[in-house]
């Protein structure tokens, strides 16, 4: 019988020369974790959208990946999480954006889809359903980590002129 | 960004994404991520897939979405419709990279920088990490 389960860390500049051996083995382990999380719901018979979220789930908790915990910080310092997820048994979907104090947006994603009748939900708004649904929002602070603090401080000071592609704002 | 595309055993297909969004982003900025289509997809007709990258090219190229369509009313592999949907966001001028893996377990994970963490694991159960290009 056919299961398994591909995930991603994110794609970018990323060279061994600039990587410790530590790091790096973080980075694997991490990766690992993830892949046994999801590997062992799809092992016992359980659904591929329990597996996405919980192999997620351990990237958002994990500092190392700009999700969840190790989230970046926007031009005010804050930190925005977006997330989404869909089944493809029924082709439903669900998405969160703008969110400030939840720990696990792909679980409010997920609630999205199946206890809401819409698609998106943003902001205040994502985050008023998501206390509907049970969910303990968390300090913005539990999303401070001093790496992603220190790449917004050196990005803020670059006077180094900005291509079309790094115009996102 | 993270994501995740699964295959679970009664042949249901699904993915999911999950981001902080860029660095220094302004002006409630919204990338691929959260945007069905262009970020996360999923098709049991077809294949799951995960983008991770220049979220406004991603939104342009819907390329999510046109993995899937390549695969459907092509008949593309998700090997080549993968590659085919990543190079499309490349012309308009992405970067980055997705994971999809399709209804028979067959997946992909192009990208076009010089690395991305990602990795893999089958119904052995033996599971394989990759990062650099």
């Amino acid at each position: 019988m056919k299961f398994g389960m591909v995930i991603h860390g994110g794609a970018g500049t990323i060279e061994r020369s600039t990587m410790t051996p530590e790091k790096e083995q973080a980075y694997r382990t991490a990766l690992e974790q993830s892949l046994k999380a999801g590997y062992a719901i799809l092992e016992r018979g359980g659904s591929s959208l329990d597996a996405v979220e919980a192999a997620i789930h351990v990237l958002e908790d994990n500092p190392l990946f700009n999700a969840g915990k190790g989230a970046v910080f926007t031009h005010e310092g804050t930190n925005e999480l977006d997330s989404s997820i869909m089944d493809g048994k029924t082709l439903a979907a669900g998405a969160v954006a703008g969110v400030k104090h939840i720990r696990n947006p792909i679980s409010v994603a997920r609630m999205v889809m199946e206890k809401s009748p819409h698609v998106m939900l943003t902001g205040e708004g994502a985050e008023a359903f998501a206390k509907e649904m049970g969910v303990t929002l968390v300090d913005a602070k539990y999303f401070y980590t001093e790496e992603r603090w220190q790449e917004l401080q050196k990005e803020k000071k670059s006077t180094a002129p900005k291509s079309d592609q790094d115009r996102h704002g | 960004t993270v994501g995740a595309v699964a295959l679970d055993k009664a042949g249901n297909l699904a993915a999911g994404t999950s981001t902080g969004g860029t660095t220094n982003k302004q002006f409630g900025r919204v990338g691929d991520s959260p945007i069905i289509g262009a970020g996360t997809y999923a098709n049991n007709e077809t294949c799951a897939v995960s983008c991770t990258g220049d979220g406004e090219y991603f939104i342009r190229a819907a390329v999510a979405h046109t993995v899937s369509d390549l695969m459907q009313y092509k008949g593309m592999p998700v090997p080549e419709a993968a590659e085919t949907a990543l190079e499309n966001a490349r012309k308009l001028g992405g970067t980055g990279g997705l994971i999809a893996l399709d209804k028979d377990g067959n997946f992909a994970m192009p990208f076009n920088t010089s690395g991305m963490y990602r990795g893999k694991v089958g119904a052995d159960g033996k599971a394989s990490v990759e990062i650099y290009r």
